[in-house]
Order: structure tokens, then sequence, then C-alpha cells
């Protein structure tokens, strides 16, 4: 554990309590993303399954409870409790696009061909998409709310976290995990527009990013 | 300690 990691942990945490308190207080999810969350939660699902298996650490295994709890938590409160106001008109993006390609990858791409190895993998690989609905979203209706993009800024700083827990892990542990790297940095990637948008428009005091 | 491949990460 390193500074990078623990304060990429909390920016996660961080994010995903920001957007059950938006849902949960304005009794509204319009502009988030429901399909995005169903994929955050087959993430986590798929992720830690070896919450059964293996014990790493009391912290290790409460965050993954926290973040499995906290996700069907959005899930829920989208797609059943505040349903009247899904946006699912605006929420398209075709998620089989992204589940066929990661599911062929990571039987194609894995550190072991077991069960449980290739639904890490599989996790690892669909955590690196699973914003682009979110992110499809909001370049389709133009815009998005404030309490949205923080949440997004939040999701996006702890992925840069984490590539500066990997760089220091690299350099003080020898540590080099090739496929959480890589997807991690894919993923990071996503995130690189939508920042620019966040400090040049949001952080200046808009109350809605507008896309240009 | 850590698993090999990074399974003590979130």
């Amino acid at each position: 554990m390193n500074v990078f990691r623990l304060a990429g942990d909390v920016s996660h945490l961080v994010a995903i309590i920001i957007l059950l308190v938006k849902i949960w207080r304005s009794k509204s999810c319009a502009g988030i993303s429901g399909k995005s969350q169903v994929l955050f939660a087959l993430v986590f699902t798929t992720r830690y399954l070896d919450l059964f298996t293996v014990f790493i650490s009391a912290y290790n295994t409460i965050m993954k409870v926290v973040f499995l709890a906290m996700s069907y938590a959005t899930v829920y409160l989208i797609y059943m409790r505040f349903r009247n106001m899904y946006d699912s008109e605006n929420d398209t993006f075709r998620v089989e696009f992204l589940l066929v390609p990661v599911i062929g990858l990571s039987f194609l791409e894995n550190y072991a061909f077991t069960p449980l190895e290739i639904l890490w993998t599989f996790s690892i690989f669909l955590e690196a998409v699973a914003i682009m609905p979110q992110l499809f979203m909001i370049t389709k209706t133009g815009e998005a709310e404030s309490i949205t993009t923080h949440y997004l800024f939040f999701l996006g700083l702890y992925r840069a976290l984490y590539i500066a827990n990997w760089v220091w892990r690299y350099h003080t542990e020898e540590f080099f995990d090739q496929i959480a790297v890589v997807s991690g940095v894919v993923q990071t990637i996503f995130y690189c527009d939508f920042f620019y948008l966040y400090v040049t428009r949001v952080l200046r005091g808009k109350a809605k990013m507008i896309l240009p | 300690s850590d698993s090999p491949n990074g399974k003590d990460e979130l």
C-alpha cells in the first residue's frame, strides 16, 4: 500500500458516494447512464469472487464489500426506485459491442485458463470501457449536470492515481501487472477529453457542462 | 504479501 494507491481507492469511493448521494437526494437519475452502472456492478461482481477464496487484508475485504454494495444500490436506485426518472431514451449505447470483444479478449489474454482468472481478466477489461455508455450519453445530450461531472472527475482521478501507484510499485517492489496496467492506461485515456472540459468549464463556475 | 497478478488491488 502506498499513498497513490490509497488516494486512488479514496477517489473511487468518493466518486461512487457522490453518485449515490446525488441520486438519493435529488430523487432522480436523470443524465446518469444505467448501463454504465450495471457494467460497473458486473465489474465488481466478477473481480471480487476471490472474496470467497483468499483473504488479503481487512482493508481489502471491507473495500470490496463496500464497492459491491454501493454499486448494487446505485443500480437499484436507477432501475427500481427512481426508474421513472431514468433517461432510457438517451442511454442507448449498445453494450453488446463492449461485452463481446471483452469476453473474447479475456479468454485469449489471461494469466491462467481457469474460471476465476478469466472472470478477473474480464472485469479488468470491462472496467476499462464501462464508462463509455455514460460518456456517450453526455455526448448525445450535449450536457451534464455538474454533480455528474464531479462523479466522472473522481472516477478519472482514481484511474490516474492507480497509474502513479503502478509506477511507484514498479520502482519499489518490481511489481508489474501487465493486464491491469495496459487496461488501466487505456481506461485513463478515455477520461482525458473529459478532464479538459471539466477544468475549462465546470471549474469556472458553470452549473452545467455544455459541450462545444 | 501480494499475489502475483495484482489481486491485492481493488
